[in-house]
């Protein structure tokens, strides 16, 4: 997506080989016109597969969800990753390990909001490892949902995520591929 | 704002004199058909303010802030309570107590994104004891900036939020006033 990539381009710090920092416009500020475009790339992109619902979770996926919510005309669940006051009953969980912090962390939805009935659309900010969006499917499975694909702002196309999806027989979109962020560096990967 | 207030009468849950789940349509689930109107109807009270930017808290307030953010076209700033991997420099940070959990904890902001030259709109989906607003108007205050006010989705009017806003001299504008939450049923306060 040309915006997006400008956007990274212009405005995206490298922090490290493995980090960009992308806070001005998708990690703490967010850019609103960027979000509405980004929703309606997604909406295009699975416009044929009849999504029911978008799944993503807190907190840099809930811009980009709710304007691909706004486009497709879906309701939109973001997963937490911490109790929250009023998520208590009835929860479909999953544990997603962080090789940064060498932790593992529950995530948790709730199962009234995703049942067999729904098709799927999962989106996030950043496909990394891919721990997260793996977590997220494998909640699409306990509650019964089938899965359109996933959606992804930015994708470090160096590192497995995007790989340990399609192995599972599951369709990956992302509007950026890094190939590589060396030397302070963005390289964006070569148009498939 | 009617459409709200439906919303919160046919689907909000009362789980106790004190808390309303609205977790189908707010808090976990959202609604972004909903959310626009919601963002339109902030625009709309505060469009004479010359607002620069939208200051909200994550992750229930990114929704309507984002929506608000598009009518605006102003961007948005989450402050975040936890950790992130690339919010780590130049912070301004807030105590908030907590009344339930009886702890404090601290949420941060980048200086690099609210400054002296700012005109803030503050958003959040609820407003009880105010503590979180206080501490994102705490914010605004070191970084210079001004406060066109305060927009909340629900207010619960029987608590003291709005009050100790209002008493700082800061605009209150509550899409949906609930005056209570006992025996099970939502009353709206009366129209002023
Ligand atoms: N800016 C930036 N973030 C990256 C990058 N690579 C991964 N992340 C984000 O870092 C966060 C932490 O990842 P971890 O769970 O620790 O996973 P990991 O170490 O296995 O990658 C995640 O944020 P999150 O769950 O999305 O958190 P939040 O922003 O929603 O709160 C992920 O999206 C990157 O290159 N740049
Ligand atoms: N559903 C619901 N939530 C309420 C109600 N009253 C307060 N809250 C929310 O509860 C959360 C916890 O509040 P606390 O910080 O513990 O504050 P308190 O005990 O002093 O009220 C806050 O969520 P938050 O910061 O908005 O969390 P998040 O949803 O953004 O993660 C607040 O918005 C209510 O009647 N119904």
């Amino acid at each position: 997506m040309r915006s997006l990539q400008e956007k990274i381009i212009n405005e995206g710090r490298v922090l490290s080989s493995q980090v960009l920092k992308v806070d001005s416009f998708l990690n703490h500020q967010i850019d609103p016109q960027l979000m509405k475009e980004i929703g309606e790339e997604f909406a295009q992109l699975f416009a044929g597969e009849k999504v029911t619902k978008i799944l993503t979770l807190e907190s840099s996926g809930i811009a980009p969800s709710v304007m691909a919510g706004l486009a497709l005309n879906v309701p939109v669940v973001f997963a937490r990753k911490r109790q929250s006051l009023t998520l208590t009953e009835n929860l479909l969980t999953a544990e997603v390990y962080s090789f940064t912090k060498k932790e593992t962390n529950r995530i948790a939805v709730s199962a009234s909001f995703i049942t067999g009935e729904d098709h799927l659309l999962i989106i996030d900010d950043f496909l990394a490892n891919g721990q997260a969006a793996l977590g997220l499917l494998d909640i699409a499975d306990q509650a019964g949902a089938s899965v359109a694909g996933v959606g992804i702002v930015i994708e470090k196309a160096f590192q497995d995520g995007a790989r340990l999806i399609s192995e599972r027989g599951v369709r990956v979109e992302s509007l950026a591929r890094i190939q590589s962020l060396e030397n302070g560096k963005v390289t964006f990967a070569a148009k498939e």
